[in-house]
């Protein structure tokens, strides 16, 4: 059997053909299905292969620029296409961690297989490329994560505080008998399954396109950070939400968001920790709120909101019946003289724009680049395997 | 690890912004 050596030769006349078929003209649709995630990535990688076994670093430098542009164009030309950010995010990183694979350098070889080793870039070190890739994948990363920001913005504070699953206290009826409620018959109103449905799209075609489990994590985060600071935003300025009956329907929602997590296999994620000020606050609308030591209660448990936000919600509470009293004054000064010693900032709203620093941890890919095939539908067959 | 015969030859790698002007360039070039 012919012994494939694991690079793809081209001519340099082919390059723009080369870089036009597999990166611009590249459909997600077409590729993710049933093929191995990053799989142009590692045509490309075969490609700087070859390049650099010439070792004709014209050559090399040449097939790196225009890939490099060439991925920044086609995102540049797609930045509301969430499935195309979602797959040339995946396809950068995993170019950036074949070129670290494949460097030769002692550190990203540990997982490598003698084969695999062999396959080392022989003459060029393009560690200051990587940097570059790195650099495009930030940026591609920080425009996935805006797009994903404007389509679930919408559906959050309907969702996650305006829709009532939890029939009144009073009329607490097993869900099987639930009357129509006619918040759903004449609006189209978002819920909160459209919150979860939204997530799971997200996820499903981060999965397709083969993004690192890492960033998918780290997207979780990002993403239930958002949840969690826009839904405690909106509370802090509507009083009617400040009821017990809403911290009670919030808790809700945030165990469907755990159990979202769960079925997602990302529990080990911190994403559920940005919900912790959301929590607090849920937890702050349910509690008794007469005596010194429910007071006492209050200042030690909401460690994740600051004492600005506490007395806020304090005084936003509104019984919803006459049984409930509203919160003293004299309760409020309590709870405010027991926050004293604390220095958290004077900052009410939490910061919805907020972007936690993003991280492209190395992770060896398993596949043998000699056992590569070219699916048809890239039309590469100027390439020689 | 590997003996490799002789260490690689780091290619510098151009600035984004350098790589931008570069297809700006190009791009004024071909009708």
């Amino acid at each position: 059997a012919k012994e494939y050596l694991g690079m793809l030769q081209y001519q340099r006349e082919d390059e723009a053909r080369l870089i036009q078929n597999l990166i611009l003209d590249l459909k997600p649709r077409g590729v993710v299905v049933n093929m191995m995630p990053g799989l142009p990535a590692h045509l490309l990688l075969m490609c700087v292969r070859y390049a650099d076994a010439q070792n004709d670093a014209a050559m090399v430098r040449s097939l790196m620029n225009s890939t490099i542009s060439a991925i920044k164009q086609v995102v540049k030309e797609h930045l509301e296409d969430f499935e195309m950010l979602s797959f040339w995010l995946s396809n950068t990183c995993h170019f950036l961690n074949c070129l670290k694979q494949y460097s030769g350098e002692e550190e990203f070889m540990k997982h490598n297989s003698p084969h695999q080793n062999e396959n080392c870039l022989k003459n060029f070190d393009l560690s200051e490329y990587r940097q570059i890739l790195s650099d495009v994948a930030i940026r591609i990363y920080h425009q996935f994560i805006v797009v994903m920001e404007n389509n679930i913005q919408p559906i959050i504070v309907p969702g996650m505080l305006e829709y009532e699953s939890l029939q009144g206290l009073s009329g607490l009826k097993p869900t099987g008998f639930r009357k129509r409620s006619s918040s759903i018959d004449d609006t189209d109103a978002y819920t909160m399954t459209s919150v979860l449905q939204q997530l799971s799209y997200f996820y499903s075609t981060m999965c397709q396109s083969g993004l690192d489990a890492e960033l998918v994590r780290q997207v979780a985060k990002q993403l239930f950070y958002l949840i969690g600071a826009v839904t405690l935003n909106s509370l802090f300025l509507r009083k009617d939400m400040c009821s017990c009956r809403k911290g009670m329907q919030i808790r809700c929602n945030i165990s469907y968001l755990e159990e979202w997590l769960k079925d997602k296999n990302l529990q080990t994620s911190t994403a559920r920790g940005t919900l912790e000020p959301l929590s607090q606050a849920a937890w702050l609308l349910q509690v008794k709120k007469t005596t010194d030591s429910d007071a006492k209660e209050i200042a030690e448990h909401c460690p994740s909101l600051s004492a600005v936000q506490i007395i806020k919600i304090l005084n936003s509470y509104t019984p919803i019946d006459d049984f409930e009293k509203r919160v003293t004054p004299s309760f409020v000064r309590k709870v405010q003289a027991l926050l004293s010693g604390r220095e958290d900032s004077a900052q009410l709203m939490l910061d919805t724009k907020y972007l936690f620093p993003v991280t492209f941890p190395f992770s060896a890919s398993p596949h043998a680049l000699e056992l590569l095939q070219i699916p048809s539908s890239f039309k590469l067959g100027f390439l020689r395997r | 690890g590997t003996q490799r015969p002789r260490p690689r030859v780091l290619l510098k790698a151009p600035t984004l912004a350098e790589l931008e002007e570069m297809n700006t360039s190009e791009e004024e070039e071909s009708p």
